[in-house]
Formats: C-alpha cells, sequence, structure tokens
C-alpha cells in the first residue's frame, strides 16, 4: 500500500491511498484502501490521513476517521495516531500505520507494525524513515 | 501557509537488503509532491502526483508491482479525497491499468458516486480514455515469486499477512 497526505499554500487539504491488497487474496476481496474513513479521509477543519496495515482491522475501527475524531478532541497528529493504532490493536488485534497532517501544517508517520517506509518534506526539509525512531 | 506533504510505502514487511529501494521511492514520491506545492499546485494534485509516483515503482505493493490474488491476478484499489469539500473518489477491485489513483480521482470528478468497483470501474476507466495496461506487465517477478511460495505452503494468506499492508 502507498499513500499521501498534504497541506497546499491555501490551507486545503487531501489524501491519496492504493493498493494491490493481501497476496493471494480472494478474488472480490476489498480492504481498507476504498472505503472512505478508512484508507483515508480528509477535512479542512482537521486534517488529512493515508492508513496502511490489516485492511479487515482497519475497517473495523474505521481508523483515518478515529484518528481525526482524536484530533478533534485536541490531540496533536501524533498522539491521535498513538490512540488510533492502539485502539485498534487492543480491540481487533490489528497493526498497521497512519501518516497525517494538520491544518497548522503539523504532521507525523506512526506505525505499530515492525516498520513503514515514509518520508515528509516541511520548510523544505526532507525526513525519511522505516524503523521506529527514525 | 507553508505547504506540508507526508508519504508512506507500506507498513508491510521490509527485507534489509531492500532498504535503500524503498528509501528512494518515498523520496523520490514526496519530493515530486512537494514540487507540485512548491509552485501553488493544490494539495489534491500533489498527493496524486506523490502517489502515482509509487505506484509506478514496482518495490511497492500498488499500480506495477502489486501483489497477486489467488487466481494470480491483479485487483487494485484505490481512494482520494478532498479535504475543502468533502469530495472523494474510489475504485476497487479495478485490473488492467496501471494508476487507480487517476481513476479515483475521475470517479470523484466525472460522477456522482463516491466508488467504482470491478467491471465498473474498467468500463469507466474506457470511458475516460485511460489506456488499459496488460496484466503481466504490471507483475513483478518478485510478486509472482510470493504467489507461488504462498500457494506452495497452502498457507492462510490473510492470517500469515496480519498487519501487512
Amino acid at each position: 500500500t502507498v499513500g499521501a497526505v498534504a497541506i497546499d499554500c491555501e490551507g486545503n487539504m487531501a489524501c491519496a491511498t492504493s493498493t494491490g491488497g493481501l497476496t493471494n487474496k480472494m478474488v472480490g476481496r476489498v480492504g481498507d484502501t476504498a472505503c472512505i474513513g478508512s484508507g483515508g479521509y480528509a477535512d479542512n477543519n482537521v486534517g488529512a490521513v493515508s492508513t496502511t496495515g490489516h485492511g479487515e482491522s482497519i475497517m473495523k475501527v474505521i481508523l483515518a476517521r478515529l484518528i481525526l475524531h482524536y484530533m478533534e478532541q485536541g490531540k496533536s497528529p501524533e498522539e491521535a495516531a498513538d490512540a488510533g493504532l492502539n485502539y485498534m490493536k487492543s480491540r481487533v488485534e490489528g497493526t498497521g500505520g497512519a501518516i497525517i497532517v494538520n491544518s497548522s501544517g503539523d504532521w507525523t508517520a506512526k506505525f505499530s507494525t515492525n516498520q513503514m517506509s515514509w518520508a515528509a518534506v516541511k520548510d523544505d526539509q526532507l525526513h525519511i524513515g522505516i524503523y521506529h525512531g527514525e | 501557509m507553508k505547504p506540508v506533504i507526508v508519504v508512506h510505502g507500506g507498513a508491510g514487511k521490509i527485507v534489509k537488503e531492500l532498504d535503500e529501494t524503498y528509501r528512494l521511492g518515498v523520496k523520490r514520491a514526496v519530493l515530486k509532491g512537494y514540487d507540485v506545492l512548491r509552485q501553488g499546485g493544490s494539495a489534491l494534485t500533489a498527493v496524486e502526483e506523490a502517489v502515482i509516483v509509487m505506484e509506478d515503482e514496482p518495490i511497492f505493493n500498488a499500480g506495477h508491482g502489486s501483489v497477486l490474488n489467488e487466481k494470480g491476478y491483479i485487483e487494485m484499489d484505490a481512494i482520494i479525497m478532498d479535504g475543502k469539500n468533502l469530495d472523494s473518489g474510489a475504485v476497487s477491485a479495478v485490473r488492467n491499468i496501471a494508476n487507480p489513483i487517476k481513476l479515483a480521482r475521475l470517479v470523484m470528478e466525472k460522477t456522482d458516486h463516491m466508488l467504482l468497483t470491478c467491471e465498473g470501474a474498467t468500463l469507466f476507466a474506457k470511458a475516460q480514455g485511460i489506456p488499459e495496461t496488460p496484466n503481466d506487465t504490471l507483475i513483478t517477478e518478485r510478486s509472482r515469486k510470493r504467489w507461488m511460495k504462498n500457494l506452495k505452503e497452502n498457507s492462510n494468506p490473510i492470517a500469515d499477512q496480519i498487519g501487512l499492508g
């Protein structure tokens, strides 16, 4: 799965997510990616999220919208991502990751799996990571 | 407002030897999207362009490089959303196109619908002039080997891939 979130010069936000799904998946199986609120969500009033991970788990908790809900309650993107991923792990034993940007331009890339490749640019500064702590 | 863009290349297992390839892939994608933003382009176009880069990069599980289903062909899903007006477009189980994210944007902009699936998505792609890309040209040797390995092991692909994107 791949994804992107962004905020532009006018303060508009967007998200995009694309995937081939699970290896050897059942014909016709559709995961979280195409489902609004699960594979991604964007609302200028809050932020934009793109997710990745175990699709069925992400769909059960509607992960992208759940993370934005936590942000609406006042959490930072990082806190909201942790809260959403922890909820998914504790409720349905699912793991995954999310990238987020909020209306102030704060961003994060968080994951409960061992790895997630990600990159970000803010203030012309490039950041890249795969493992926890990068 | 200073523009910001973030991309991911999935949370699946990354083989150490391919670590650098993944880093280069996400770097190319994020710089492509940032270039759009720096020139005053919209967030919507920036995320689409960034994802197209990764769909075209065979290391990632999307577009070219997508994994195979149990029958040995590719079915892809994609979504795009505009935070300005909550418009969104998506496709699922779509076959024989290189960039599902482009089709998702067309669903958003050219139809009254949110999601087109399977044959309907394929017909819509044709109607919009998106060229057909043969399944075989989207399949990488790596994806084919993984598919065959799973078949041989007769494993449960869902249970075995918990946590993978």
